[in-house]
């Protein structure tokens, strides 16, 4: 898995062009609220179950 | 039979309609446990057509074309087909036919036990559809239809396996060993370091990195006369047979504001490794 594969698959997740730039003022004091930290980490879990095929 | 090769089942010829005929195979203790199933091959023998039956077809080149499909007996009583090999045979010919049925055999693998023998339904047809007065497919009959009991050219099964003891992976590398060139088939540890890139900076939020694995290490490849019987078949490459998806928590800006976003990647990490060659058949799920 290569930087530029995790990049590429990331950005066609999200549908955009390129990697947006943000400052460090943007994230800084950015709190995780409770459901996105649930939905995180209830996808977390599920992911160690899901066995999609590889190739 | 007997041979050192692969394992053969016996079948039984259940009944038939006119030309569709039901075959059944006694499967448990078949498939040695712990073994790849590379090809089943459905063996029928067909019978001569006398000479003067021959004679009288038109056109004369004809053919008839034989479908086999899995059937399976749900738990309510219905029956449902899965078409797994057709093709044609010439009505001159006799002899031997081979139908692959691996995919019917793979099916019949993820019943849930006490599984039904496997049943496999043979139909012979006109070569095309239509109004054609030719009945030259009717011509076309398998062994089972003769002398019944004759234990002569009854259908047959041919399970060609590999021991994955010997052919299949070794779950995680030993992380003690280096991997060499000598190292079976195995899952390594590899870990994404996300903190290190500079794209991700202020823009994944978590996590700041993962267990990605990779699968390295070499398979041991079938002999040269198995491998010349599967000639459909490349080598033999350690590749990832198993993977789960990685969520992730980026930063999104909309409207002036910076929110948090959980997006899923599907087949970021590896699960688990295997042995699989290119052109090996990839098992259909089979339907709940």
């Amino acid at each position: 898995l290569s930087e530029e594969q995790l990049l590429g698959r990331l950005l066609q997740r999200l549908q955009l062009r390129e990697a947006p730039v943000l400052d460090r003022a943007d994230v800084e004091g950015l709190a995780v609220p409770a459901h996105v930290r649930a939905q995180y980490v209830a996808l977390l879990q599920r992911s160690r179950g899901d066995r999609s095929r590889g190739k | 039979r007997f041979s050192q090769n692969f394992r053969e089942v016996a079948g039984r010829f259940l009944g038939s309609e006119a030309d569709t005929h039901l075959l059944v195979f006694g499967m448990e203790q078949r498939l040695p446990p712990n073994s790849e199933l590379v090809q089943a091959a459905l063996r029928l023998f067909q019978e001569p057509v006398p000479a003067a039956a021959l004679h009288r077809l038109s056109p004369r080149g004809a053919q008839a074309l034989v479908t086999v499909e899995w059937l399976r007996v749900r738990d309510d009583g219905s029956n449902r087909t899965s078409l797994v090999d057709s093709r044609l045979v010439s009505v001159h010919e006799s002899g031997w036919k081979t139908f692959d049925v691996t995919e019917a055999v793979n099916f019949w693998q993820q019943l849930s036990r006490p599984r039904q023998p496997l049943l496999l339904q043979v139909s012979v047809q006109r070569e095309r559809l239509g109004p054609q007065p030719s009945g030259a497919h009717r011509l076309v009959r398998f062994a089972w239809q003769g002398a019944r009991g004759a234990g002569h050219g009854e259908p047959r099964l041919e399970l060609h396996t590999l021991d994955l003891s010997d052919y299949g992976a070794q779950g995680d590398c030993d992380p003690e060993t280096p991997v060499t060139e000598g190292t079976r088939c195995c899952r390594q540890e590899m870990y994404v370091d996300l903190q290190g890139m500079k794209w991700a900076e202020n823009w994944v939020l978590e996590p700041p990195g993962f267990l990605a694995y990779e699968c390295v290490g070499t398979c041991l490849q079938p002999p040269g006369p198995l491998a010349a019987q599967w000639p459909f078949l490349g080598p033999r490459q350690c590749i990832p047979s198993e993977m789960a998806s990685l969520p992730v928590i980026v930063s999104v800006r909309e409207g002036g504001r910076t929110r948090p976003q959980v997006v899923s990647l599907p087949n970021m990490r590896v699960q688990k490794c295997s042995c699989a060659s290119d052109g090996a058949l990839m098992p259909r799920r089979l339907e709940p």
